[in-house]
């Protein structure tokens, strides 16, 4: 379960035969740059490890598990408790927004979501959301074709609220209803604004934050603002198919309380797949 | 008196942390603190002047350092033979096409024609975003359909440039990530056959150490000659500016402030550690 890397450092505590403090204390070390390297928030990154130290040091392993495996399951379940467990998707009908940051993949997203759900026989239904970015209708009609979606948008619409209430009276017939909104950071007050409107009309039921796995931690502060403006519901990490290993966008998914839905590994429409830990922790520890 | 280990050590860690809360790749906050500690052991400080006042001036001095000497963008489109080809790359997102309409109005307002060259005929809407851009700011774009050659498009925009008196081609590329080595051969390939006089990586200040392989990849694949830096106005330090700087050398020529026409400001080295070091 755990990255390659990670299983020496834990061979070397066990090496010694048992569990001493300076041990511990590299491995704890081993995995702190692991982390800051996946820029995970230096905060965490200390809460984490002072965690595995103490439990590491002062509990018994279970009946018949050797020290390795015990401090490898307590690493496991600290990070677990960062990461999040796997996240329920209902497949059932509902509305759901995607926000975020410029660029993070939100429209990409949306056509993947739609896809997701028309895959498991749910009808999706894709709403642009976004009129400020030139081109935005364009390209989110062009991917619902791709996927032979139903779509709406107004290409020359300055109102976006009004763009997604006339498109959540058009597509009564779908049963997962996607809104792409415009990308937007918590500095622009009028585009916060304009969210807290849209989302006072969808009243989703799903509302995921979209974050690009290469992001810093200085995501913290945007997904603060986020959450405090609308609450988030789940968060998308984009883009995992490159290096970065989504460490920042793992620190927003802490600041925000809340989980990882989905994973987001390519341009393609069907690149998009459902969190799973295991996976993300043993790329997070490299 | 002479500084020595213990004397420096204990600031040393504290700057390491605001490197690396700033957003600086771990490896590059590592590498910079370590080249100042073996620049300061050894110094002979004043007497009156404290130990912490000294570590401090000299961290800025070597964030300052990170910085290769500015490229002043203007004076190369001054004294280069007219087209320039300007290519623009970098990974999925960052902002370059918006970079790149930004660039064709700072042209205007210093007298410079300029043409958009469409260089993305792979992702969707990317004809249409960059039509409208033009639209906007009132600039030919060249174009071919969906799926074309991107080096084509880039060849036909310098063939008009030079049949039309025009200054510059900004040439707009698909996002790509530095791991897909089909779309790194591609920019390659579009390099070799337009022959660019200027490459131009665009990153966003957003990224966080990740901003180090992209850097490194692209670099080596078609090496940039500068680099923008977009998202600077997004609450963040932008630390990956250190980052990208320390791991290719290459000069921050601009910074994107904002999704407007005229967010874009020259770099400025003093300025942007000044921030930094907040
Ligand atoms: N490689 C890769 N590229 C992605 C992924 N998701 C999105 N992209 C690309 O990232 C770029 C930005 O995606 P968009 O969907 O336009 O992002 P956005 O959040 O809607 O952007 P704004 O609307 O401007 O805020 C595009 O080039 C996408 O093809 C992913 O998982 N992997
Ligand atoms: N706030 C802010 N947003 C920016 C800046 N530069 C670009 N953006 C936004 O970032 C998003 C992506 O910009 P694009 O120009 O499409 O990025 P790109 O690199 O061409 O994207 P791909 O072609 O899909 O790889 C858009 O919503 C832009 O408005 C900037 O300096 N500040
Ligand atoms: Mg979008
Ligand atoms: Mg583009």
């Amino acid at each position: 379960k755990l990255g390659s890397s990670l299983k020496n450092s834990v061979r070397k505590i066990v090496k010694k035969g048992r569990i001493d403090k300076e041990t511990v204390n590299e491995l704890a070390t081993d995995i702190q740059r692991a982390l800051l390297k996946s820029d995970v928030d230096v905060e965490l990154v200390q809460e984490l490890t002072d965690k595995i130290k103490d439990r590491a040091l002062n509990e018994e392993p279970p009946k018949g598990a050797s020290s390795r495996e015990h401090v490898i399951r307590i690493v496991y379940e600290e990070m677990l408790e960062i990461v999040g467990e796997e996240t329920e998707v209902p497949m059932e009908e509902q509305d759901i927004m995607l926000v975020g940051l410029q660029g993070s993949g939100k429209t990409t997203t949306a056509a993947k979501l739609a896809n997701y759900f028309q895959k498991k026989g749910l009808k999706p239904g894709l709403i642009c959301g976004d009129t400020f970015r030139p081109g935005a209708y364009n390209q989110l009609k062009e991917l619902s074709q791709r996927i032979d979606s139903v779509f709406y948008g107004e290409k020359e619409s300055e109102d976006a609220i009004q763009v997604v209430k006339n498109g959540l009276n058009e597509l009564k017939d779908s049963k997962v209803r996607i809104v792409d909104t415009a990308g937007r950071h918590s500095l622009e007050s009028d585009l916060i604004d304009e969210m807290e409107q849209i989302n006072e009309v969808v009243e989703p039921d799903k509302k995921f934050l979209v974050i690009d796995a290469s992001i810093g931690k200085g995501v913290k502060d945007q997904a603060n603002s986020f959450n405090e403006a609308i609450g988030i519901d789940g968060v998308i990490i984009t883009k995992l198919d490159g290096t970065a290993k989504g460490g920042g966008a793992l620190t927003a998914v802490s600041e925000a309380e809340t989980n990882i839905a989905f994973l987001g590994t390519g341009e393609k429409l069907n690149e998009l797949e459902e969190f799973e830990p295991d996976s993300f922790i043993s790329r997070l520890l490299g | 008196v002479f500084l020595d280990e213990d004397d420096v050590e204990p600031y040393l860690e504290e700057l390491k942390l605001s490197l690396l809360k700033s957003d600086v790749a771990l490896e590059v906050s590592e590498k910079i603190v370590e080249k100042l500690e073996s620049n300061l052991v050894g110094e002979e400080i004043k007497w009156r002047e404290n130990s912490e006042k000294y570590v401090k001036k000299a961290f800025k001095e070597a964030l300052i350092d990170v910085f290769p000497s500015e490229f002043n963008f203007f004076d190369f489109i001054e004294e280069k033979d007219k087209p320039i080809n300007i290519l623009f790359v970098g990974t999925n997102g960052v902002g370059k096409t918006t970079t790149i309409a930004k660039i064709s109005k700072a042209l205007e307002e210093k007298g410079y024609s300029s043409v958009l060259a469409n260089g993305d005929t792979f992702r969707a809407g990317a004809i249409q975003q960059l039509d409208k851009h033009g639209e906007n700011i009132d600039k030919k774009v060249i174009k071919h359909e969906k799926g074309g050659d991107p080096a084509a498009v880039i060849y036909d925009a310098v063939e008009y440039s030079e049949a039309n008196n025009v200054d510059v081609v900004l040439g707009d590329t698909a996002g790509r990530m530095h791991t897909d080595v089909n779309l790194m051969d591609q920019i390659k390939k579009i390099k070799r056959v337009t022959k660019p006089d200027l490459i131009v990586f665009v990153d966003e200040a957003v990224a966080g150490s990740d901003a180090v392989e992209r850097a490194k990849e692209f670099d080596e694949a078609v090496d940039v000659d500068a680099v923008i830096l977009s998202k600077i106005d997004a609450d963040v330090k932008g630390g990956a500016a250190i980052s990208i700087s320390h791991t290719i050398e290459k000069p921050i020529i601009f910074v994107g402030t904002g999704q407007g026409y005229e967010d874009i400001k020259e770099f400025n080295t003093d300025w942007f550690v000044g921030q930094i070091l907040e």
